[in-house]
């Protein structure tokens, strides 16, 4: 099964 | 002190039915740039980025940089009274609670103010690096709406491929499943109505076909639609605002456990 993945994940919190 | 006016205020009535529905609570940020906004939809999956810059005002005043904490809903509900030939005006005092949403209709024979309430919100700004994409698509936003729409009604997620053939959109459901090909088509009468498939290398993501939907609300704000595409990345959704900016959706992708 696919899991969603969060933006955090990616992008850095500024 | 600020001061923005807009002669085309449909604009600003759509982009805010455009966000709407993914974002509760959102601070807009004022600076000589322009007037912007980044935020995320509650779980963290999709961020919404607007940018209209301030040469697409016809009056831009800010004398220091500004963010405004507005409830999008209570703002939507405020900018539906405008007429969709009014002239907007957003006004509002360095240090104050409010904001004020002036309307002019294009004989001047109506003027109307409205005074909304301002909040505080915790801003949670992303860091969005520059990414070379892996493939982009551009096609009628009007056509992406649809094979959302279309798509949706099959399963809750999608597939988006692109190789050189084309764009492939595909989903599974209880029902069945569905695959939509878009070929690249630039011989077509209209600019707007060209699909291009600007590939480096194949790529294949799936998303959540709930968000996407959501993200096609933004579809009266432009004839056309760009998907930027890599593996292992959110997509970018990105309508073109005329001469003004843009608004940009990011998805994080479903990865595979």
């Amino acid at each position: 099964a696919n899991k969603q993945s969060k933006l955090s994940a990616f992008f850095t919190m500024k | 002190m600020l001061e923005l006016r807009l002669v085309q205020g449909s604009l600003l009535k759509k982009v805010l039915e455009s966000i709407k529905e993914l974002v509760t609570d959102a601070n807009f940020d004022c600076s000589s740039t322009g007037f912007s906004l980044q935020a995320m939809d509650s779980s963290h999956v999709a961020l919404v980025a607007l940018l209209l810059r301030s040469e697409g005002f016809e009056h831009y005043r800010c004398d220091r940089n500004m963010s405004m904490g507005m409830n999008l809903n209570n703002m939507a509900k405020m900018l539906k009274c405008a007429g969709n030939d009014d002239i907007i005006t957003i006004k509002a005092d360095d240090g104050g609670d409010t904001v004020t949403f002036m309307f002019e209709s294009p004989t001047q024979d109506k003027i109307s103010d409205f005074e909304m309430k301002l909040m505080d919100i915790d801003s949670e700004h992303l860091g969005i690096p520059e990414a070379e994409y892996h493939a982009i698509v551009k096609m009628p936003s009007s056509e992406f709406a649809r094979i959302c729409r279309d798509l949706s009604s099959i399963g809750d997620t999608v597939v988006i491929s692109v190789t050189k053939e084309g764009v492939k959109f595909s989903t599974k459901g209880d029902i069945g499943s569905a695959n939509i090909v878009c070929r690249q088509n630039t011989s077509v009468d209209k600019p707007e109505e060209a699909t291009v498939i600007d590939m480096n290398e194949p790529v294949s993501l799936t998303f959540a076909l709930r968000y996407m939907n959501s993200f096609t609300k933004a579809t009266p704000l432009s004839n056309t639609v760009s998907i930027s595409l890599s593996n292992e990345l959110p997509v970018v959704v990105e309508y073109k605002i005329a001469e003004m900016g843009y608004v940009r959706f990011y998805l994080a992708p479903k990865i595979e456990e």
